[in-house]
């Protein structure tokens, strides 16, 4: 399973 | 991005530099709780240790640089400015916040969408943020009278809250984004928490 992705928000 | 997004964003900035400008320009930061600022500094510190790692757009990397350093210089002012300093209601801001710190840093090892350094970082500053504001809430119903820009800070901040949360609804409809729920939980308890206050801010 992959690396959850990167946090786009603030 | 969208509207309730960047709503979000502004409500949030526009409220931590109320409350910096109030600070400076009045030389006093008499009703407003270090502890919360401590704690939202601590908050900042640990989501946005990502600046380095995971670049989005230069709008997110200036606006986590910004939180960042008002936040400090809130704090800075509230403990080593030698005017502010005197103002500070120590007495009144007893709030365990260490507690808060510490329970937070639990749920985010038990808790987290992976057993990472960064993301327990990032859902350590989701749980902490959630709670961050009480210390000032008891601060604030200590106080007789709720002065109007404390009461504004207050506003903004759960105003920031709730245009996340349509965010997230938003988003879900339109993209297909599956926000996190540990997002989603602590988002949701967290604009309860400013419910509450406005509650009672507003029967007064």
């Amino acid at each position: 399973d992959s690396e959850p992705e990167a946090h786009d928000e603030l | 991005m969208n509207a309730f997004r960047f709503l979000g964003d502004m409500t949030h900035l526009f409220s931590v530099l109320v409350l910096l400008l109030k600070i400076y320009a009045t030389k006093s930061c008499s009703g407003v709780s270090r502890k919360t600022q401590e704690l939202y500094m601590v908050v900042f510190l640990a989501r946005y240790m990502d600046l380095f790692t995971d670049y989005i757009s230069l709008y997110n990397s200036v606006m986590k640089v910004v939180f960042i350093t008002s936040s400090a210089a809130i704090v800075w002012c509230m403990r080593r400015h030698p005017q502010v300093r005197r103002t500070y209601d120590k007495e009144q801001d007893t709030f365990r916040h260490v507690v808060l710190v510490a329970a937070a840093f639990v749920l985010a090892l038990i808790f987290n969408e992976r057993f990472t350094f960064r993301e327990i970082c990032w859902a350590f500053s989701i749980y902490l943020e959630a709670v961050a504001i009480l210390p000032q809430l008891v601060l604030l119903q200590r106080g007789r009278n709720v002065d109007n820009l404390t009461g504004q800070y207050v506003f903004f901040l759960g105003a920031y809250r709730a245009f996340y949360i349509l965010n997230w609804i938003y988003r879900y409809f339109t993209e297909g984004h599956h926000s996190r729920w540990i997002s989603w939980l602590s988002g949701l308890v967290q604009t309860g928490l400013y419910a509450d206050f406005f509650y009672y801010y507003f029967l007064r």
